[in-house]
């Protein structure tokens, strides 16, 4: 495992330790889509089946059991504890989650590796997953004002897929055989997504203010 | 279909 990798996931670790925190401390789920939520829970759920029939390394796993925990955590506090899911903005988060998921699924069954239960839904995670942040950045775009952790969490899962840009090169160049088209395309995608909230995120830091989107 | 890498990534 190289470098860009491990700072890749560690990326995606710390975002999702940063919102656990947020909701935790502040016992406040503000400005966070639950459907984003419920759709990176979709994404893990499909992906992580292979945690039956293979093993990769004790750290794959653990990893992977600690992206299903939380993101079922994160979901039990936004819809079941009694203060958190008070604060959620049920009116502002309307996106439909079938706009994104029947189209993934298509998707999936068209291109894919290999047509067999496990592959396509496995290729179906990492389509949904380039478009999972969408519902998040709707939400975003509509509060305006975001919160500081809220901000933060969303440029560190930003910051996750630009690592692992940097991780595919790295392996496209040392390892002739890994070769994953239809992943490095989608990760091309949800990186670009990110494209416009980092401009604005890193111009709000530059002149030291709170994250305030046009 | 292209071929089916060892999956070891998140």
């Amino acid at each position: 495992m190289n470098l860009f990798r491990l700072a890749g996931d560690m990326s995606h670790l710390f975002s999702i330790v940063l919102i656990l925190l947020k909701i935790y401390t502040s016992k406040s789920c503000a400005g966070l889509s639950m459907k984003t939520q419920e759709l990176y829970t979709l994404v893990f759920v499909t992906r992580y089946l292979d945690l039956f029939y293979s093993y990769v390394s004790l750290y794959n796993t653990v990893m992977k059991l600690i992206f299903l925990a939380s993101s079922f955590g994160i979901l039990w506090y936004m819809r079941y504890h009694k203060q958190v899911k008070q604060t959620y903005d049920r009116e502002q988060d309307t996106f439909r989650h079938y706009i994104l998921v029947v189209p993934c699924a298509v998707l999936a069954l068209i291109v894919n590796n290999e047509l067999s239960v496990t592959e396509v839904l496995w290729t179906f995670s990492i389509y949904l997953e380039a478009v999972a942040i969408l519902p998040q950045l709707v939400l975003l775009q509509r509060t305006k004002n975001v919160d500081n952790l809220t901000g933060q969490y969303i440029f560190f899962l930003g910051a996750y897929r630009a690592l692992y840009i940097l991780n595919w090169i790295y392996r496209y160049w040392t390892e002739p055989k890994y070769r994953q088209y239809l992943v490095w395309a989608a990760g091309l995608v949800q990186t670009g997504l990110y494209a416009d909230f980092f401009y604005y995120y890193l111009k709000s830091w530059q002149a030291g203010e709170k994250l305030r989107l046009p | 279909a292209t071929e089916n890498v060892k999956k070891d990534e998140l």
